[in-house]
């Protein structure tokens, strides 16, 4: 972990007199590794230490009688502060419906974070109807159709034969008849890179307008993080961030590098494949498994 | 080196930035960073071009001059295919890509549908089956993936199929129930057919980072993994952690995936896969 690396850094100066600026170095690098195994993206980290550096050129670290303490205090602090201190809530409308959209890479967890997010919405008496808004993957629509079932929640499609875009402004009349006060879109896994599935998932939101665009991605995922949610976040106005499969032991790195691109919070967290696997994001938490 | 060095610590900088960009990871990164220092110093090398492609065609080495073998035949009997890995990964989608390469060469193909746990998995490999024109084994959800496994190998031997695609449920390395549930699919296929399964793929997606060699090495400690196939490498991640397993785990990469459709599979290419690393 790093407290030991530091403490082993540290052990070394003890009774050896001041710390001094090649220490820090020392220090500085064994911080620099924890991060990089831990996935978070190499440029994240790079703004990341000269952050902490400055942290503890101010906070005199150089003068303390416990260096390597000290330090992970400040790493710590610095990446709750990143990840935004408390947990931050959905966004609910005004006027019903409150429209969650969900979109990402293929395979990441957004079919089950569906059924997640009706099961945790039914807990505070909200009604869910998930929309099945993926006409691609083979049996996409029935995986969401049993899902709602197990969840318990109202769904939505048009087929496989229809548009996304026009399954997804059906759903809203859709929604009223049946009294849901929210919807959660089930867009299909798409690349970045895919500029007409892109294009696609733009139209939905500039009809739709969601009052939540939430990017759900894997927690073991590594550099590549930032170029994907730099992409979804330049083409949409994303608010928030899934990440799934936290039962793993992943360190989730990708969190700070997703947070940091997007400017957006991690406002659950998936940690297992029920639909009752779903928490809230504690920033705390990620810190302490980031430094491993 | 001096500071007018071109081959200088800024060029060792770059190349350590663009290894751990592409996923090769920390460890293994630093490992190549401090050979291809000593290489620099030993031959004398002032290019900084010429190191990159002393580098390239070291890690072409490192994979092997011949690719693996994807033959798949098994003389007396059908050749078996385990597919297994993270959920998520592409193993249903790969296993249907795989139906359709190997049913377009002549091939009889079974396809077995073990996963018996996730919403829709039958339904989603059924319609792959249709694509490729093969025939499948299902049960009923929540059946015993290895019942499954087993009457797909028995029908499989009584039909003379050539070749079975055995695919399973998504399951994280670190459940310990799931891991023990994927051995025994192996040892009822293997009592079955003994030898079988004869190929063991572990799915991999090319976004995964450091946590692709734990999942490498607890897959295999589970299973004896025979090969690898990448995935979603159409998109920007360059799957570096490929090299670290390699590395550390001899594990082959046998194919990669490149996209949604039953023609997206290709088989590996270390110079192809080199190449774009560093691109
Ligand atoms: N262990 C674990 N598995 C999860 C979690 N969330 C989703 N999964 C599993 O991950 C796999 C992929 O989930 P899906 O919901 O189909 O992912 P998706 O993003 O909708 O996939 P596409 O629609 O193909 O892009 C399934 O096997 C899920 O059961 C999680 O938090 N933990
Ligand atoms: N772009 C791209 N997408 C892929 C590739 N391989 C699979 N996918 C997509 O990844 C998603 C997940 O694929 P699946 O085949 O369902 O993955 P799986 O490992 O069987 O998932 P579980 O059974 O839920 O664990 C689907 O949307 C696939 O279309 C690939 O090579 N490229
Ligand atoms: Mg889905
Ligand atoms: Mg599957």
């Amino acid at each position: 972990s790093l407290a030991k690396r530091l403490d082993s850094v540290f052990k070394s100066i003890r009774g050896q007199g001041r710390l001094t600026e090649a220490n820090m170095r020392d220090a500085l690098q064994q911080i620099r590794t924890a991060l990089l195994e831990a996935d978070v993206n190499y440029q994240v980290v790079k703004k990341f230490i000269a952050d902490v550096q400055e942290a503890a050129v101010g906070a005199k670290v150089l003068d303390s009688v416990h260096p390597g303490q000290q330090i992970v205090k400040i790493v710590h602090d610095e990446l709750v502060t990143i990840m935004g201190e408390k947990n931050a809530p959905l966004t609910r409308s005004q006027k019903p419906p409150t429209v969650i959209m969900l979109v990402g890479l293929q395979g990441q967890g957004k079919t089950t974070s569906a059924g997640k997010l009706a099961v945790h919405l039914k807990k505070s008496g909200h009604k869910t109807l998930l929309v099945g808004a993926d006409v691609y993957r083979p049996a996409a629509i029935k995986q969401l159709e049993i899902v709602a079932q197990q969840a318990d929640a109202e769904m939505f499609s048009l087929g496989e034969h229809a548009d996304p875009v026009e399954t997804c402004l059906m759903a809203m009349g859709e929604a009223s008849l049946r009294g849901c006060d929210t919807i959660v879109l089930d867009t299909a896994g798409r690349l970045h890179v895919d500029d007409d599935m892109m294009l696609e998932a733009r139209q939905i939101a500039d009809q739709l307008n969601p009052h939540e665009i939430l990017f759900v991605a894997n927690a073991m995922t590594g550099q590549d993080a930032v170029n994907s949610a730099r992409q979804f976040h330049e083409a949409l106005p994303l608010t928030g961030v899934v990440l799934t499969q936290m039962d793993g032991d992943a360190r989730g790195g990708a969190a700070i590098s997703l947070i940091e691109v997007t400017g957006c919070p991690v406002k659950f967290v998936g940690v297992g494949e029920k639909l009752d696997a779903l928490e809230p994001f504690h920033p705390e938490r990620m810190a302490n498994q980031i430094l491993g | 080196f001096t500071g007018n060095d071109p081959v200088s610590d800024a060029m060792f900088d770059a190349l350590e930035e663009s290894l751990i960009s592409a996923d090769v990871g920390v460890a293994t990164t630093m490992t190549i960073v401090e050979d291809m220092r000593a290489r620099a110093k030993a031959e004398k090398i002032v290019d900084p071009q010429q190191l990159y492609q002393l580098l390239k065609d070291e890690m072409v080495l490192m994979f092997g001059e011949t690719a693996p073998s994807v033959e798949w035949r098994n003389e007396d009997g059908p050749h078996v295919l385990l597919i297994a890995g993270v959920n998520g990964s592409g193993k249903t989608t790969t296993a249907g890509k795989i139906a359709f390469k190997l049913a377009n060469q002549g091939r009889s193909v079974l396809l077995g549908a073990a996963d018996t746990f996730r919403a829709a998995a039958g339904e989603q490999l059924g319609i792959w089956a249709e694509r490729a024109n093969v025939g499948m084994i299902r049960h009923k959800e929540g059946a015993d993936p290895g019942a499954v496994a087993y009457d797909t190998v028995d029908a499989a031997i009584a039909r003379n199929t050539d070749n079975v695609i055995i695919d399973t449920a998504g399951r994280l390395h670190t459940k310990v129930n799931l891991m023990e549930e994927l051995k025994k699919v192996q040892r009822v296929v293997d009592k079955r057919l003994p030898g079988a399964p004869h190929e063991v793929l572990l799915i991999l997606d090319a976004t995964t980072g450091q946590n692709g060699l734990q999942q490498a090495s607890q897959f295999t400690d589970a299973l004896a993994v025979t090969g690898i196939a990448l995935t979603k490498l159409d998109g920007t991640a360059k799957g570096g952690m490929a090299i670290a397993i390699y590395k550390q785990l001899g594990i082959p990469i046998k194919l990669i995936g490149v996209g949604e459709g039953v023609d997206d599979l290709q088989p590996f290419d270390a110079r192809q896969f080199v190449d774009a690393l560093f691109a």
